[in-house]
């Protein structure tokens, strides 16, 4: 099983 | 004012083609250096960014910068009745996109400006750890050789290898590339097959692509015209065990 992530952690990390 | 024209439509039908079945509007933003656009979609899984110099226009004004906030699906509509060897013509006036196709006959189409509340993001700064170029028909065929088993696809770098896998309840798929690149270390993550064929369907932009993936990290692929004046790219997020 997996489950699709978002990209908001990487937005914020920048 | 601006006018941008350009005599190959096909540029701008793949990529417009590609945005839109990730972003339902968009903001293009033009100057005189050229037309770029940044859009996140609305599941924030997958990030889009076109650029679009104004050397690669037959003719290019924009004697200052502005905004064209447009409904992607109807410019892809419009864009999709060109033909291969129309000439294209945009231009903006009074809250409308025109867009001209001068072949056989003149055709023009006005599409309507909306409004569009949320600033364009800019993209994050992201450090992967491999890099690589393939060629864009092999990603493509990978995806319909993945397609036969599996909705997920797991991408992989290792020294020699790229490698496309997917198990599904009925069998397995793999596809390997000797990459030829100077890599030390290896990578891979998982990603939804539907969401990387929407953005290859950005078929005439280059033949090769390039790709950065690290452990469970946005794949990152980034298509950049031979001639250097175009770049299409898009982050999306990976797939994570539960």
């Amino acid at each position: 099983q997996s489950r699709q992530t978002t990209l908001d952690n990487f937005f914020k990390k920048s | 004012m601006f006018k941008a024209e350009l005599s190959d439509p096909n540029i701008l039908k793949t990529s417009f083609d590609a945005i839109s079945s990730i972003v339902d509007e968009v903001q293009i933003q033009t100057d005189s250096e050229g037309i770029r656009l940044d859009a996140l979609d609305r599941s924030h899984i997958t990030f889009v960014h076109l650029e679009l110099n104004a050397g690669l226009f037959d003719e290019y004004v924009c004697d200052e910068p502005e905004k064209i906030n447009i409904d992607t699906d109807e410019l892809v509509k419009v864009l999709k009745r060109s033909k291969s060897d129309d000439r294209v013509i945009m231009s903006l006036s009074e809250g409308n996109l025109i867009i001209t196709f001068e072949g056989e006959a003149k055709r023009t189409f006005k599409i309507r400006l909306i409004d569009i509340e949320n600033e364009s993001p800019s993209p994050p700064e992201l450090d992967h750890p491999t890099k690589l170029e393939i060629p864009f028909a092999l990603l493509k065929d990978s995806i319909a050789d993945i397609d036969i088993f599996s909705d997920k696809i797991a991408l992989m770098v290792d020294k020699e290898y790229f490698k496309a896998s997917a198990e599904g309840e009925f069998g397995d798929a793999n596809i390997e590339y000797l990459h030829g690149e100077k890599i030390d270390s290896e990578a891979k993550s998982v990603f939804s097959l539907e969401k990387i064929r929407e953005m290859l369907k950005a078929d005439k932009f280059s033949d090769i692509a390039t790709i950065k993936l690290g452990d469970d990290m946005p794949l990152d692929l980034k298509l950049k015209m031979v001639s250097d004046e175009g770049e299409l790219s898009f982050l999306l997020a990976p797939r994570i065990e539960a």
